[in-house]
């Protein structure tokens, strides 16, 4: 099982709408895929249809062995960890735990088998909750908004997972997916052009458009493929699917 | 002096611009104005071009009395306390020291008669550094991205300064202000009209269009009447503070 943490200390860049619709095209191509919702608000489980839920994240990173009462059947052929509103109490108690970077690495462990996939949404922090995330990924993904500010959270990124590699984790890569690119506009274009110069060959090939439709969907419950199957949010996280797959076929 | 915390846990909102905006509007109409960096990101001193200074806000948390060796001269004829890298780490230990939520409140007392307004921009969390704004400021300023998954992140603003209310701020007020509000799309319109109902009376007249400028302008470091004078990101953020100013005669 390859894990994916989608984290940016930067607002609004599209992690929560990157993981519900990587984890739908990965699907798609035939992938069993579980996501986790690491972000006390709760948009991940929105955005997949799952509210007023029993056991939650929460539960699992104070049990990891737990982890399999957690797991929902959700939109998009996914399982979902859903969040609850416990989560940002226990996510402050974890320093009083032993060994709390490694709760949500140990649960992973005891579903390795079931899925090809996890893929963590993280808060808009760098905090418990993402350090857990990147002590137990393969793969820090980072989604970047095509805009000055988002650009400026790159820097930060960086410095995180070089201090994770360094302690917890010291295979963690770090990838970057251009997000909400309107071609329209020269700034856009300047700042992917200055993120591929600044990272070289970290950032996806694949850009995801900005679109309306991806907004619209977690109103619905639904992953873009389902809300709109034949719009250019669907075909762009599709190919991200297809360019992570063909990638891991080499780890 | 009316102090304003720009908050909300969900990320991408708009927090960072209305602080910057709306500041340079009420400057416009004759106001004196301080804007307050207390994101750890430090987006708003990038916004107004504040780099690479001496003393920030983690010293004026540590010693209150020192504010005025933190202010700096910045764009759009405001002043700024800036916020560096080493105000993560002294958010966390905020609650080692004594009367850690009034830490803010307790230095914008020694600047009250210098300034009209004092804006506060928060990050996307409801750690120390959000209490610290709430405890110090007559009004929560809400901005709502008109897209859904912001629409679920006002009941935590409701939640959280009712708790405020009950504990360290009984005046505190709530205001939400329409942000990236997209006429063309009924989505943006479905959010708006939904938001108006489930507060009614909180939510300014003013809306604040969706406008590349206003992504652009921080990257030169300046305000959006400085970059663009005769655009709409201008005209909303001007009018918002004429309705702002006109609310505060009553306070
Ligand atoms: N490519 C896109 N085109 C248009 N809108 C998008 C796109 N990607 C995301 N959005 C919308 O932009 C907003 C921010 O996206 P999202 O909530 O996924 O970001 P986030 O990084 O998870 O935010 P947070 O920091 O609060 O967790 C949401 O309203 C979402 O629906
Ligand atoms: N009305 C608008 N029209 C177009 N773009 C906007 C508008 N307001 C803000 N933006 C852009 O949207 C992005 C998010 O805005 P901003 O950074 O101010 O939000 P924030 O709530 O402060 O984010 P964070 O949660 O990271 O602190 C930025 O790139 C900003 O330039
Ligand atoms: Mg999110
Ligand atoms: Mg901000």
């Amino acid at each position: 099982m390859m894990i994916y943490a989608v984290t940016s200390q930067k607002g609004g860049v599209g992690k929560t709408t990157t993981t519900v619709n990587l984890g739908a095209g990965l699907v798609s191509q035939g992938k069993r895929v579980l996501i986790i919702d690491l972000d006390p608000q709760g948009s991940l489980s929105a955005s997949v249809g799952v509210h007023l839920i029993k056991t939650s994240l929460s539960d699992v990173l104070l049990n990891p062995e737990w982890i399999k009462n957690a797991i929902y059947p959700c939109s998009g052929g996914m399982n979902v960890i859903p969040a609850s509103a416990s989560l940002a109490n226990v996510l402050l108690e974890l320093s009083d735990m032993e060994a709390p970077a490694w709760r949500l690495a140990q649960a992973l462990r005891y579903v390795s088998n079931l899925y090809d996939y996890a893929l963590i949404d993280c808060p808009p922090s760098l905090g418990h909750a993402t350090t857990n995330a990147l002590t137990a990924a393969n793969v820090a993904l980072v989604p970047l908004q095509c805009e000055f500010l988002s650009l400026r959270g790159l820097a930060d990124v960086q410095e995180i997972s070089r201090a994770i590699q360094d302690t917890t984790n010291p295979d963690l890569r770090l990838r970057v997916v251009a997000t909400m690119y309107d071609k329209r506009t020269i700034h856009a274009n300047d700042v992917l052009r200055e993120a591929r110069l600044a990272l070289p060959g970290l950032v996806y090939e694949t850009v995801i458009p900005r679109t309306i439709r991806l907004a619209e969907a977690p109103a619905m419950g639904k992953t873009i493929l389902e809300y709109a199957p034949d719009s250019n949010g669907t075909y762009a996280y599709c190919a991200l699917a297809t360019e992570i797959m063909e990638e891991d076929k080499g780890y």
